[in-house]
């Protein structure tokens, strides 16, 4: 059983709540104004290198960000996807939701609407994530996320390519669904 | 990834998320965070959920979705989270999943599956600072 206000998020990231709730309870903003402040301060405090720049690169050593932000008042719903080179994904996520008839922006095309918008391009890279990087590559690329594919993503690094079928080794051919995510892998990052 | 629910004094609602995403993902690979009814998903005068996890499972089923169309039959919102949580592990037992949900009272609840216990963080006016929560999975 609850009270409002109320705000409420995901894993022990503390200062976010606190952000968010001095903005709602203490400052008189508006609940979007509040999630956006509360996720902003996840993004400045690399939340458990899951949220922000500078963690879970990708093959290529780039951190990219995903966010979104919705206000059910009016059903209106601002988002971006693989954004590049900018840090404030919860921000310009709003700026499209209130600033286009958009919902969803993705990769460099995000990039751009945000500078556009006065947002500053940066790099997302940070020496953890190099580390982070330089590591897998020196475990061989383990763990990835390709399948069915040469040679064997098990055990080797890209690039791939599409096997012939006869050629297809064992290994590779994973078709369980259960199998795409290890639960080591689930703690090394997640969505 | 954060997910957050932020309902106001007078029930005004609003949710979102902020990720960096998979370590080692394939380039231009996008989770559920950003895709709304599965990041995150809000409706006026009835509640709001957002999740954490495995986003290339979470954004086949729309958890945040289901869970508020479940506040609207009735459910609790810790009932609404679990229905969605399994609708998903049904499929993928093994995977990492977790929301919270909360309905326009103030009331909340958490459900998660693949790793022991869920921690989240909650305040309201019952609580004179944040409070973190475990949900075992």
């Amino acid at each position: 059983k609850g009270s409002l206000p109320l705000v409420i998020n995901t894993w022990p990231f503390t200062n976010a709540t606190i952000a968010a709730w001095e903005t709602i309870y203490h400052e008189g903003g508006s609940a979007v104004d509040a999630v956006e402040r509360g996720c902003s301060q996840c993004e400045v405090d690399q939340c458990d290198g899951t949220v922000g720049w500078g963690g879970s690169p990708d093959e290529n050593g780039e951190t990219t960000l995903d966010a979104m932000i919705m206000d059910a008042t009016t059903h209106d719903i601002g988002a971006v996807g693989a954004l590049r080179r900018v840090k404030q994904a919860i921000s310009v996520a709003r700026k499209v939701m209130e600033n286009t008839n958009h919902t969803l922006l993705v990769g460099d095309q995000a990039t751009q609407f945000a500078l556009s918008l006065g947002f500053h391009e940066t790099s997302l890279t940070s020496d953890k994530s190099r580390k982070i990087q330089a590591d897998w590559i020196n475990n061989s690329c383990q763990p990835n996320y390709w399948i069915n594919v040469n040679p064997d993503p098990m055990l080797q690094c890209g690039p791939y390519h599409l096997p012939q079928s006869d050629k297809l080794i064992k290994s590779n051919t994973i078709d369980n669904p259960n199998t795409i995510i290890s639960s080591s892998e689930s703690e090394r990052g997640h969505d | 990834t954060i997910g957050m629910i932020v309902i106001d004094s007078n029930g005004l609602i609003s949710t979102g998320t902020s990720t960096n995403g998979l370590s080692h993902k394939i380039p231009g690979r996008v989770g559920d965070s950003p895709i709304p009814g599965a990041g995150a998903y809000a409706e006026k005068d009835v509640g709001a959920a957002a999740g954490t996890g495995d986003g290339d499972i979470a954004m086949r089923f729309a958890p945040a979705y289901q869970a508020v169309v479940n506040l609207k039959l009735g459910m609790s919102p810790t009932i609404a989270a679990k229905d969605a949580i399994e609708r998903m592990a049904n499929y993928f037992p093994n995977a990492m999943l977790a929301l919270i949900v909360a309905n326009n009272q103030g009331d909340f609840g958490a459900a998660c599956n693949g790793i022991e216990t869920f921690p989240f963080s909650v305040i309201n006016p019952n609580q004179s600072k944040v409070t973190v929560y475990r949900v075992n999975c």
